[in-house]
C-alpha cells in the first residue's frame, strides 16, 4: 500500500508543470524514504531526476517499493481540476492498475476522487557519475529564465562561459548576437565558485524547458565541467530537489 | 556545425 497526502495541490502542480514538458510518461518510483523519478527525454538529449523526501507528506506510507507508470498530460489534466489550496492525498494499492488523487477543500467541506490509469512503462536507468563540477553558480531563477528566453530568440545554440569573473550567456544568430554577463553580488544572490573556467554550447531549447521549474524555487543552481553534461538543480523547499542535465553540443 | 551526444555516452545504463 502506497498513501501520500500533501497540505498543498500547489506544489505537486509546480512539479508536475515542471516535468511535463520534457516527458510524457514517466515512472515514479515510491520507497520508504520517498519518491523519486528519473527518466531521459525522447531524444535522450536531457535528464530529469527528481526527488522528495517522505517528510515533505503530511502523511506517508509506503509498505513496499512500488514502480507508478504515469501519463503526466492525464495527471495535469487532473490536477487541473483541483485548487492550489486543496490538500491531495494519492494512493494506490500493492500491484494495482490504478493511482487514486483525493483532493480536500482547504474549508474540508467538499471531497473529490479521481483515478488515473496507471501504464507498464519499461524505462531505462542510467547512472549518474559523481562529479566534481569546475564551476558552480547560484542565481536567482527568474533570472536565469529570463536569460533563457531572451537567448534563444537570437540563436538555437547558447554558450555559456563561466570564469572567476562570473558567468556568460551568449548567442549568435542571423539577426545578430546577445551576450549577458552576470558577476556575483555582494547581496549574495548570485554566487560563482570556480576551480577552472568552463565553456560550453547547449541548445537552448532544452535550458528553456528546465526553466518551467522556475516556480518551485527562487534559486537555481547551475553547475558545469568540461565535456560532460549541465546540471541545472532547482531545490523543491527543504525536501528535495528536481535536477536536469544536458548534454554539451560539441563541434563536428 | 555542431551536434549532440546521447546522454548515454555520459551515463552509462544500469
Amino acid at each position: 500500500m502506497f498513501e501520500a497526502r500533501l497540505s498543498s495541490t500547489a506544489l505537486l502542480k509546480k512539479i508536475v508543470d515542471a516535468l511535463k514538458e520534457i516527458l510524457h510518461q514517466s515512472t515514479l518510483d515510491c520507497s520508504d524514504s520517498g519518491i523519486q523519478l528519473q527518466a531521459m527525454d525522447n531524444s535522450h538529449v536531457s535528464l530529469v531526476s527528481m526527488s522528495l523526501r517522505s517528510d515533505c507528506f503530511e502523511k506517508y506510507r509506503c509498505d513496499r517499493n512500488l514502480s507508478l507508470g504515469l501519463d503526466l498530460r492525464s495527471l495535469t489534466k487532473v490536477l487541473k481540476c483541483a485548487s492550489g489550496d486543496d490538500a491531495v492525498t494519492i494512493k494506490s494499492a500493492d500491484k494495482a492498475d490504478k493511482l487514486q488523487l483525493s483532493f480536500e477543500s482547504a474549508s474540508m467541506d467538499r471531497t473529490a476522487d479521481y483515478e488515473l490509469r496507471l501504464l507498464n512503462l519499461d524505462q531505462e536507468h542510467l547512472a549518474i557519475p559523481e562529479t566534481d563540477y569546475a564551476c558552480v553558480v547560484h542565481m536567482p531563477a527568474t533570472e536565469f529564465a529570463r536569460i533563457c528566453r531572451d537567448l534563444s530568440t537570437f540563436s538555437e545554440s547558447v554558450v555559456i562561459a563561466c570564469t572567476k569573473d562570473g558567468i556568460k550567456f551568449s548567442a549568435n544568430g542571423e539577426m545578430g548576437s546577445v551576450n549577458i554577463k552576470l558577476s556575483e553580488t555582494s547581496k549574495g544572490d548570485v554566487s560563482v565558485q570556480v576551480e577552472e573556467p568552463v565553456t560550453l554550447s547547449f541548445a537552448g531549447r532544452y535550458l528553456n524547458t528546465f526553466t518551467r521549474a522556475t516556480p518551485l524555487s527562487e534559486k537555481v543552481k547551475i553547475s558545469m565541467a568540461p565535456e560532460v553534461p549541465l546540471l541545472v538543480e532547482y531545490p523543491i523547499e527543504d525536501y528535495g530537489y528536481i535536477r536536469y542535465y544536458l548534454a554539451p553540443k560539441v563541434d563536428e | 556545425a555542431s551536434f549532440q551526444h546521447d546522454l548515454i555516452l555520459y551515463f552509462p545504463a544500469t
